[in-house]
């Protein structure tokens, strides 16, 4: 995942993401603002006291918050049009993400978004494969083929050109099916299987918030997991990353499932062969004479004993996980906050949005004020 | 990490989506296995 | 940041120039992205070189240095490969050892692996599609047909991978299949290196049907289940699998190590074909000669 464009390209720290939002609004508003100026320059005389205070008070360049309303705003309807032409939910991920992040590098005073809503849905089907003719896509969207294609690489030299993504569907069929496993016998399946398809809806709507930029596809598959069901999934990441004693612990009784069983005699059947390998080593080093035929003996014993340590340790690892290099806490820590970023996203009114647009508007059209 | 997250165990998963197509000639025929399936998921999932 | 020098190179989606990179002289390719001709726009093949090479990055695989927009343009700045295997291979003046082709098929399989474990399928894998860099490595090149591996119930098209180095499963029309068609290609490339002409040259999509299954035998259920399912299955001529000697006399001089690589790769059932990992770790690998150090390779 960090060798990925997603990972190199669009992770942020909470306080980078604003930086750069800011930077991306006053870069626009310099913009307007020259604009404006122009405007009033060029009109001279024609222009009265009172239209001048009128357009002072109406064309007002867009705050960063602003902006971002009106992105959030928009970036519903794609999701919305994305649905009402039945794109696979990925398709519609890949169109939501675009979107978003056109408008981390662009303003929405230099590019309307409406504008981008198809332009944006339609390169998401090509980069999923999904491919659909401009014109065909055209009509379904009731759009025209030049209003698609006019900033389609205006879109993609803004994306940085990376069009791969990473998103948190194919995580949570993997947590899914691990579930299962390190659970196995403990969970009822049609309750998963539900629970499954709940959590996908859950997950496009995360990917409407920041959370897509401050924590990676599995971590926010998790917080979805365990905003839907807190004690199975914590359960299961005790199981999966905890310390033994933890899990013991924390649940009182530890949850022995066949895998874990089956890992356990696995587990005493490795220390007993170990235990006779190094049996037989001494016993052969005898027969066959004394040690110093057998130059580095010392080494040769001790390396015996490494191995058998390690070997002992390797089966100290708890069953039915591998090498475990996830502390769980740090892990339960990243897990709520993204719960929490995901939870405290706002919708967008309508009014709301109408008039950050009309603010917008009045920026671009100066003469219309 | 060389150590995968994971280990597959598909006598362990109920997975009605992937179950039925294990048993469909046209998957079967094209190659399909549902340990490629098992494999990209999870890898996803841990990475 | 970069000059075009002159053209080496035109395609249907893009014309190739050779170019230097200002900052350090260093040479480069430009694959300068027609757009023009596209009337849905940015090319399908324009994106997919740029999404998977984007997220490519091994010594054998071509690498994506930078890409810019110029007059409209997309513009793809990528390693400067000045050779290909196809032209190695028809070049009879060029002598090579068993150690040579054993380094060029192990770098072919390490990048393919790469694209295989990055859940990339190549699919157009062929003699000159694995460049040469100056220092002879083989690096795995052209992605204008890749894709990442589908979701279980997407479709695929089979109309895929040139023709000579297309698997049977695609020739049978097969609409999930896996990376089990590029390793078929990397076999039938492995057979072209011992052989030095091509292996499988069918004439058209009928013939390579007929090319493929006279040399390697006509599938049959028990060796691949389901496969009488497929549409044009029942108009095949049936042939028998060559023997190991008959395969022997086709390959002279390999060893028996090498001879159960390609049959693993040239493997019908494309459930049973090896993957790279497998490849990779055959004993063919392991066995005398070594590969050749690429550099000292003519």
């Amino acid at each position: 995942y960090r060798h990925s464009s997603q990972y190199r390209h669009w992770s942020y720290t909470v306080g980078h993401l604003r930086e750069k939002r800011i930077e991306t609004n006053l870069k626009a508003v310099k913009l307007i603002q020259a604009k404006l100026q122009k405007f009033i320059d060029e009109q001279g005389d024609n222009i009265s006291q009172s239209e001048l205070q009128t357009l002072k008070s109406k064309a007002v360049p867009l705050t960063m918050e602003e902006e971002l309303k009106l992105v959030n705003f928009y970036t519903k309807k794609v999701q919305v049009i994305g649905k009402h032409l039945n794109l696979p939910t990925e398709v519609i991920a890949t169109s939501i993400t675009f979107f978003r992040r056109f408008y981390l590098e662009e303003s929405v005073m230099k590019y309307d978004p409406k504008e981008l809503v198809h332009t944006t849905i339609f390169l998401a089907c090509k980069a999923e494969n999904y491919f659909i003719g401009v014109d065909s896509f055209a009509k379904k969207a009731k759009s025209t083929k030049d209003e698609i294609l006019k900033y389609e690489f205006k879109l993609l030299e803004s994306l940085k050109f990376t069009l791969l993504n990473h998103h948190p569907y194919k995580p949570l069929h993997g947590f899914f099916l691990d579930i299962q496993q390190m659970l196995y016998g403990k969970v009822d399946l049609k309750y998963m299987g539900k629970m499954y398809d709940k959590c996908r809806r859950k997950i496009t709507e995360a990917l409407l918030t920041d959370a897509v930029y401050h924590f990676t596809p599995p971590q926010i598959t998790l917080a979805v997991l365990i905003d839907e069901d807190e004690l199975l999934v914590t359960r299961y990441l005790q199981m999966k990353f905890g310390k033994p004693e933890e899990t013991v612990e924390e649940t009182g009784t530890e949850i022995v499932t066949p895998a874990k069983e089956n890992a356990q005699k696995e587990k005493q059947e490795v220390k007993q062969e170990v235990k006779q390998e190094v049996k037989q080593e001494g016993e052969k080093s005898e027969q066959n004479g004394k040690p110093e035929d057998h130059p580095n003996t010392e080494k040769e014993e001790e390396g015996a004993e490494t191995k058998q340590e390690e070997e002992e340790e390797e089966a100290e690892v708890p069953d039915g996980k591998d090498e475990n290099t996830i502390e769980l806490d740090k892990l339960m820590e990243q897990i709520m906050a993204c719960k929490e970023m995901i939870a405290s996203m706002s919708v967008v009114s309508t009014q709301d949005a109408k008039l950050i647009y009309a603010k917008n508007y009045y920026c671009q059209y100066p003469d219309i004020v | 990490d060389v150590e995968k997250r994971y280990s597959i165990n598909p006598d362990h998963y109920n997975d009605p989506f992937i179950k039925d197509l294990e048993s469909n000639r046209e998957y079967l025929a094209s190659g399909f296995r549902t340990d490629y399936v098992y494999d990209r998921v999870l890898t996803e999932a841990f990475m | 940041s970069y000059s075009k020098e002159n053209k080496v190179g035109e395609g249907t989606y893009a014309v190739v120039y050779l170019g230097t990179r200002q900052s350090d002289s260093k040479k480069i390719a430009i694959k300068e992205i027609k757009t023009s001709e596209f009337k849905d726009g940015l090319d399908m093949s324009a994106i997919r070189e740029v999404k998977y090479l984007q997220e490519l990055e091994h010594p054998n695989v071509i690498r994506l240095m930078d890409i810019f927009m110029a007059y409209n343009n997309l513009n793809l700045v990528l390693e400067f490969l000045p050779s290909d295997l196809e032209v190695v291979i028809k070049d009879k003046s060029v002598l090579f050892t068993q150690a040579d082709i054993k380094s060029w098929l192990l770098m072919t399989l390490r990048g393919v692996h790469h694209c295989h474990r990055n859940f990339v399928l190549h699919r157009d894998l062929k003699p000159n599609n694995l460049l040469i860099s100056p220092e002879g490595i083989i690096k795995v090149a052209d992605f204008g047909l890749a894709r990442a591996v589908p979701n279980p119930r997407e479709i695929l098209t089979s109309n895929v991978v040139t023709r000579w180095y297309r698997a049977p499963e695609l020739l049978f029309g097969a609409k999930h299949y896996t990376y089990a068609v590029d390793v078929w290609s990397v076999g039938v490339i492995f057979a072209e290196m011992l052989l030095r002409v091509p292996y499988l040259p069918g004439k058209d999509d009928v013939d390579q049907m007929e090319v493929t299954f006279r040399a390697l035998g006509t599938p049959t259920e028990k060796d691949w289940p389901s496969v009488s399912m497929f549409p044009s299955y029942n108009k095949l001529q049936i042939y028998p699998p060559p023997s190991r000697d008959e395969l022997r006399n086709r390959f002279i001089a390999v060893s028996s190590s090498a001879l159960n690589l390609m049959c693993g790769m040239l493997e019908m059932n494309p459930g049973n074909r090896w993957s790279t990992v497998q490849c990779l770790e055959s004993a063919y690998f392991k066995e005398l000669p070594s590969p050749s150090n690429p550099a000292d390779i003519n």
